[in-house]
């Protein structure tokens, strides 16, 4: 439903985050 | 593990992803920090213009740490407490 807030993006949010997972796993140095 | 447990877990992770975007730790996320993004993530300048506004709850132009925490945990479906 593109005229509900919130609802229309969640993919982009979706992507949003999880290339910002994989960005910090890349750089994240081992333990 | 126990919601609190869950809570933490999900407040680092949220810290450590703003820490990404806010690059010179000011505390809060501009719209200009975010758009530096686009060369690192694959998502079109709109496209990170339109989850700024979506995380931007207030609508001031700042993204806190609290507005990041509150939408990385509705991206893991986690309902923030009332």
């Amino acid at each position: 439903d593109p005229g509900k807030p919130g609802s229309a993006n969640e993919g982009v949010l979706a992507n949003f985050f999880n290339s910002l997972l994989s960005k910090k796993s890349v750089n994240s140095p081992a333990p | 593990p126990s919601h609190d447990e869950i809570k933490t877990i999900v407040e680092q992770k949220a810290r450590e992803l703003f820490m990404v975007c806010d690059v010179e730790q000011k505390g809060f996320v501009s719209k200009r920090d975010m758009q530096r993004l686009v060369d690192e993530l694959p998502l079109m300048p709109d496209q990170l213009e339109e989850v700024f506004d979506s995380l931007d709850d207030d609508k001031n132009g700042y993204l806190t740490l609290e507005e990041f925490t509150e939408g990385f945990g509705g991206f893991l479906g986690l309902k923030s407490a009332p």
